[in-house]
Formats: C-alpha cells, sequence, structure tokens
C-alpha cells in the first residue's frame, strides 16, 4: 500500500499518505 | 488565518467529546517554505488538544525528517490554527460539553 508510518522517539506516529491531486495548489 | 502554504484539516469527524483527535497536515505551496520539504504526501496524526501543543508536533514532524529546521515555526502555526479552529467550533456547537 502507499501508506508508509513514521514513529516519533516521543511515540508519536505519522502516517503519511499521498495527496489527492485535487488537494494540491497548481505548482 | 493567513495561508502558510501549509494545510491542516481534520482527518476525522469532531464529535466534540475526545480530547485527542486525528489531523491530516500537508504542503499545498512548497514555495512558502524555507526548506525544501522531503516530498512526502499527507502526514496523519493524533493531536491531545487538552495536553499538547502544536509546536510538539511542529518539532517532531522536523525531527522525524518531513520539514527543514527553519519551517518548524510554520508548520506549528498551521497546526495552531486548525487547532483553534477546532476548539472555536466545539464551543459553539457543544457548549455544555466543553
Amino acid at each position: 500500500s502507499s501508506f508508509t508510518q513514521v514513529v516519533h522517539s516521543a511515540g508519536r506516529r505519522f502516517i503519511v499518505s499521498p495527496v489527492p491531486e485535487s488537494r494540491l495548489k497548481e505548482q | 488565518a493567513e495561508d502558510t502554504g501549509v494545510r491542516v484539516e481534520l482527518a476525522e469527524e469532531d464529535h466534540g467529546r475526545k480530547s485527542s483527535i486525528a489531523l491530516r497536515l500537508w504542503v499545498e505551496d512548497p514555495k512558502k517554505l524555507k526548506g525544501k520539504p522531503k516530498d512526502n504526501g499527507a502526514i496523519e496524526f493524533t493531536f491531545d488538544l487538552e495536553k499538547e501543543t502544536p509546536d510538539d508536533v511542529a518539532q517532531e514532524m522536523v525531527d522525524s525528517g518531513f520539514f527543514h529546521e527553519s519551517d518548524v515555526k510554520i508548520v506549528a502555526k498551521s497546526i495552531r490554527d486548525r487547532v483553534a479552529l477546532i476548539q472555536w467550533r466545539r464551543e459553539r456547537i457543544w457548549p455544555m460539553i466543553q
């Protein structure tokens, strides 16, 4: 799956997923 | 709230009851950041409205390599603006629960 997870040393989990094209401003 | 180029949204329905809430953050306009963010997508995380501060999360995101140290303030402000909106909305919709 295109989800990756990063766990910070303080314990918080960050789950990274693709940003839907529609939500990105024109670059 | 000023457009920081970093977007923070609720990642779940907010019913005003839980102190911790899921948020989703992504870079909408990388030109507004000082450093080059790691080309990541949307970062979802849980935030405790009562116990934590946006600065904590922003620093953890920098520590985790998502953002450059020079952008920690912009990231913290983006989270702070969304958290303020959530708390304002909770006060208006569920004053008794708060």
